[in-house]
This record gives structure tokens, sequence and C-alpha cells, in this order.
């Protein structure tokens, strides 16, 4: 229930922001919502500072206020509820006009998993400052770290209780600030750091993939991934900096998957065992154009299963992108496989090659045991996608 | 900021921030010291 108090100098700041823009990255920055008045309104002057230090220096800064608020009174034994923290907002967002930031985004309120109470706090804040988010943030994840198994990250029942968590969400938001954006501001596959010898291997990638998936279908156009770097075992690089799996899945759906959402359905038994999902590709994708798809697809079966396309689309050229774990450790292999090449650094800066392989016309889809992958159906020539 | 990140900023005054040098090695070595330590209250202040 104690804080050290810990300091942000100007060149941490300094750093932290060139290491967003240099790796073209947009920053959004959580200011510290602990720090208050003795009648609990928000106290703005650390803030102040920091949003002096950064026009001066002409930073672009999105900003956040706060983390995880309904954990307040946990964490540091200051309740707030959702009508104060919305104040709190309102006041931010005037700061925010009164300096070099007017246009700057601002994001919030970093709930966590929408609960009872929490549904409460997100109800009333939204009543008191939904009007000056840009869009509404939340944050997910499945399990408790602690105690996560490899069979939860293997279940489609796990992944099915996120569709319940965003439809909360969605329902509040709609209910109050209809329109307002809805965000995934942070989110993993366990709390507490993720699941030790899970989080950060080939088994991860099926709650990793199924939460893009389901985000974008169900609308959430950003969703913020703990951690790219940090402690514990979610991240996407390790403590050297190598990439592991969920870092060459997010590289590959970044190449080839599209922000167009279009719906996608599986005919046969145990469906939600076989997850598809189906977007426009990328059209930034040198070997692809506007018109193409881009197929994605988890198989939770312990048998191969084989996809059929419907026509037209059958007959198109189809190109695999199929990830494997790689090495003696299975599912729990912190390396991968791409169509039977294993993802390596090239050197310090240098990233593989990510190299399709085309599938004859006309041949089925198939997917090995639990693993996962894109087919990008090329010359599909889809209206929806031109 | 701490005498290494004062002169590793030193450093690179009027240059582009995305073509900076290698950072210094008394930098990375302070870093890499303090990562251990950080990592912890990291892990402590998630699982809470």
């Amino acid at each position: 229930k104690e804080f050290k108090n810990s300091t942000y100098s100007r060149s941490s700041v300094d750093m932290l922001y060139s290491f967003a823009k240099c790796s073209g990255l947009d920053l959004i920055f959580g200011l510290n919502a602990l720090l208050r008045t003795p009648d609990l309104r928000w106290n703005s002057s650390n803030a102040q500072l920091l949003l002096d230090y950064c026009s001066s220096k002409g930073y672009n800064i999105s900003w956040e206020l706060g983390n995880e608020p309904n954990s307040f009174w946990k964490k540091a034994h200051i309740l707030i509820d959702g009508l104060q923290l919305g104040e709190d907002f309102v006041e931010l967002h005037k700061l925010l006009q009164r300096s070099a930031f007017q246009n700057a985004k601002l994001y919030g309120p970093d709930i966590g998993q929408p609960r009872g109470k929490t549904v409460k706090l997100l109800r009333s804040f939204l009543k008191a400052g939904g009007e000056v988010i840009d869009s509404l943030t939340w944050h997910h994840y499945y399990l408790n770290g602690r105690i996560a198994t490899k069979e939860d990250f293997l279940s489609s029942d796990v992944l099915d209780t996120f569709i319940l968590s965003v439809q909360k969400i969605l329902k509040v938001t709609k209910e109050i600030t209809p329109g307002k954006k809805v965000w995934l501001g942070e989110t993993s596959s366990a709390y507490g750091g993720g699941a030790p010898l899970l989080s950060n291997t080939f088994a991860a990638g099926f709650m990793w993939l199924d939460k893009l998936g389901l985000s974008a279908q169900m609308g959430i156009e950003v969703v913020m991934r703990q951690v790219f770097f940090g402690a514990g075992n979610y991240h996407l690089v390790d403590e050297n900096f190598e990439p592991l799996p969920d870092y060459w899945l997010s590289l590959l759906f970044k190449k080839l998957v599209g922000p167009r959402v279009l719906l996608s359905r599986v005919k046969g038994p145990d469906r939600s065992k076989l997850r598809v999902y189906l977007h426009c590709t990328n059209v930034y994708h040198p070997r692809y154009q506007e018109g193409d798809l881009t197929l994605y697809v988890l198989n939770l079966h312990n048998v191969t299963k084989h996809l059929k396309v419907p026509p037209p689309l059958f007959r198109k050229p189809v190109d695999t992108y199929l990830l494997k774990p790689s090495g003696p450790d299975g599912l729990l292999s912190k390396s991968v496989q791409l169509n039977g090449q294993i993802l390596k650094m090239v050197d310090e800066q240098t990233l593989p090659a990510l190299t399709e392989k085309p599938l004859p016309a006309g041949s089925a889809l198939s997917l090995p045991a639990f693993s996962y992958g894109f087919f990008v159906i090329r010359n599909a020539k889809i209206a929806a996608c031109i | 900021p701490t005498s290494e990140e004062r002169s590793y900023w030193k450093s690179q005054v009027n240059h582009d921030i995305c073509r900076s040098e290698p950072v210094s090695a008394a930098v990375l070595r302070k870093l890499q010291v303090e990562w251990p330590f950080q990592e912890l209250l990291l892990l402590r202040e998630q699982y809470q």
C-alpha cells in the first residue's frame, strides 16, 4: 500500500520518446492518477511539469490518466469513484487544451476486467467524462499466470470467455456514449507477468491470434500488447532482444492482415476448435493486391484439419504461411517454424524473409493438429476489399 | 539524469535522434546491472 517516490528525469522522457519515434511507434503516456488533493480531486501539478517539458521539446504524445482505477483501493487505499475519475479526465482535457497539446488524443479509463463494481465505475465514468476521451480503453487477461495450465492455453472455452467480456464493455459504451471507439489498452494471455513456460512459447499464440481475430470482428480497432519487453513471461522479445513466438506471429499478422474484416464461418462438427477469421489482405504487402483475402486459422483439434473454401474462391491460387513449433519442446517451444523454416534474426537488425508456400489451385487448406497459420487467397477480386 | 545518461545525451546533441551513436559501454553496463532489480519490482507490481 506504499509506493516509493520515483522520478522520471528529462533524459528518461527523451529516451522513451526517441525509442518510440525511431521505432515508428506512437507514444501514449499514462499519467499518475493517484496524486490527489485533500478533497480527493486529481492533483495535476506533476502532470503540468511533464506537459511543459514535452511541449518545449515539440513531442507528439497522446495521454492516459491512471491504470486500472477499479483497483485503486486495493493498491493504494485511495477510493475514487467513476464520477470523480470522469471529472479528473475533464480536468486533464482542459489542461491539454491550454497547452501545446490541443490536438493530442486522450484515452481511458484503462479499467480491468468488466466485473460488477468495475462496470459500475465505467458507467459513471462515461457519464462524467465520456465526452473528453477519444477512445475507451480496457484491459483483458484470460487467466492468472500462476495457476494457468497448458490445457487452458489450448482450450476453446477459455478463448470464448473473451467474447463475453467484450460484449459487456460494448454494451455499457453503446448505452452511455454511443459511437465511442473501444480499444484494448493492455492485454495478454495471463496476468501477473504471464504464465511461466507458457506465455513465451508457441502455445501462447492461440490466445494472441484468437484475440486479434475476435477483437477485429467485434469492432475493437486497436489492441495494445502487454508487453514488448519486460518482466515475466509474456514479452515479445526476450532479455537478449531475441524474438519469441508471439513476436513472429505479430509480424506475420501485420504483414498479411488488413484492417477490413469479413464474416467467416466453418461448416462442420466442433467448430469452436477450428477458429477462422477473414480480412481483406494488407494492400501494402508487395506480393498482394486490392481484392485479395487473408484467412487465418487456429486448429485446436489433435488431428490435422483440411479446409475447403467455397466457390468461386476454390480455384484461386493460395499462399500458405503455416506456423508450427520447432524442436523437442513441442507446443512449449520458444522457437517457431514458418512453412518448415525456423524463424531467426539474420543479424541484430535484420529480420528474415517471411516466405510463402504457394498451393496448387483447388487444394484443400491443411492445418496440422495444434497449429495456426495464414492463407492468402490471391486474385480473389472481392468487391468489399477494393 | 545520472552522469552516464547525461554524458550519453551530451554526445547526442545536434544529432538526428534516430541516427544516434550506439549507447556507451557505461550506460549499457548500468542498464544491465539495474535490470534484474527492476524486473523483480515490475513482476511484483504486475502480480499485485
